[in-house]
């Protein structure tokens, strides 16, 4: 049996959000450990691979394997019918058929309890290597996100470019070109506003932005994102949870 | 014009 009590339903919430719009279908396998998730999106350019960490719950308990086959659209729904600062309790039996939601709230005495039905999901799990990158970034994840924003405006593509004193990130359209230019900076006072290179050798990648649109709905979940990149391999985009990540693999595009 | 490489051509199957 499965019973994993979060300290506040946003967390859940805020991983949800964050998947949803690249994969649709996925199983969340719950162990002893933690819950676990992989999917690819349906084009096969994108992987999600999400880790919560039993230690990320108040209680967690699951004495054995099991597997919740999730429609995330519609937990999604369910998901937002709790209150942030609420608890967010999930329950299921060893082999279930559903999943319940008990939310509680803090200031009062009212529980709220959904179910959602779980689903057969087939999907092929990729074995993914501990790899070693030319390139390691660590920067704020809402400068990221910005950056990318922006960018998108002019292009459909992002061109990263890393050197070891420092990241351009680089747009070009038909309507004109974009880029930013960042330097490593270490803030003592704000650690969370820090930028690091770790560089074996120069980076010159280039991704498509309408995954990268969907990998930063990660923002929330960390102040700072890790991306690490090698020439003519995917790269990975990475939010530390506090146990845990939620991480993005991101094949990348090639000159025809 | 730039090509989309997929995961496939890099991770395999388990």
């Amino acid at each position: 049996m499965l019973e994993g009590k979060f300290e506040e339903a946003s967390l859940l919430k805020k991983v949800v959000e964050s998947i949803k719009d690249s994969v649709q279908l996925c199983n969340f396998v719950c162990s002893e450990h933690g819950i676990t998730v992989q999917a690819v999106d349906d084009s096969r350019v994108l992987l999600v691979s999400l880790l919560i960490g039993n230690e990320v719950f108040s209680d967690y308990r699951c004495d054995r394997n099991i597997t919740l086959g999730v429609d995330l659209k519609s937990f999604a729904k369910i998901i937002r019918c709790g209150g942030n600062d609420d608890y967010l309790t999930l329950i299921a039996e060893d082999s279930p058929d559903s999943v319940t939601l008990v939310f509680e709230d803090k200031n009062s005495d009212r529980i709220s309890e959904y179910s959602l039905k779980l689903m057969e999901i087939d999907n092929e799990f990729l074995k993914i290597d501990d790899m070693d990158y030319d390139s390691v970034i660590k920067m704020p994840s809402i400068d990221f996100q910005k950056i990318c924003r922006d960018l998108s405006t002019l292009s459909e593509s992002l061109q990263i470019l890393i050197t070891k004193d420092s990241i351009k990130f680089m747009a070009e359209g038909e309507t004109g070109n974009g880029s930013v230019i960042l330097k490593p900076r270490t803030d003592i006072d704000k650690p969370e506003q820090s930028i690091t290179v770790k560089l074996n050798n120069a980076v010159n990648s280039t991704f498509g932005l309408k995954y990268i649109a969907d990998i930063v709905k990660g923002t929330s979940l960390s102040n700072q994102i890790v991306i690490k990149i090698s020439n003519r391999t995917p790269a990975l985009f990475e939010y530390k949870l506090q146990s845990g990540y939620l991480r993005f693999y991101l094949a990348p595009k090639f000159e025809d | 014009g730039r090509i989309q490489f997929d995961l496939y051509q890099y991770f395999q199957r388990e």
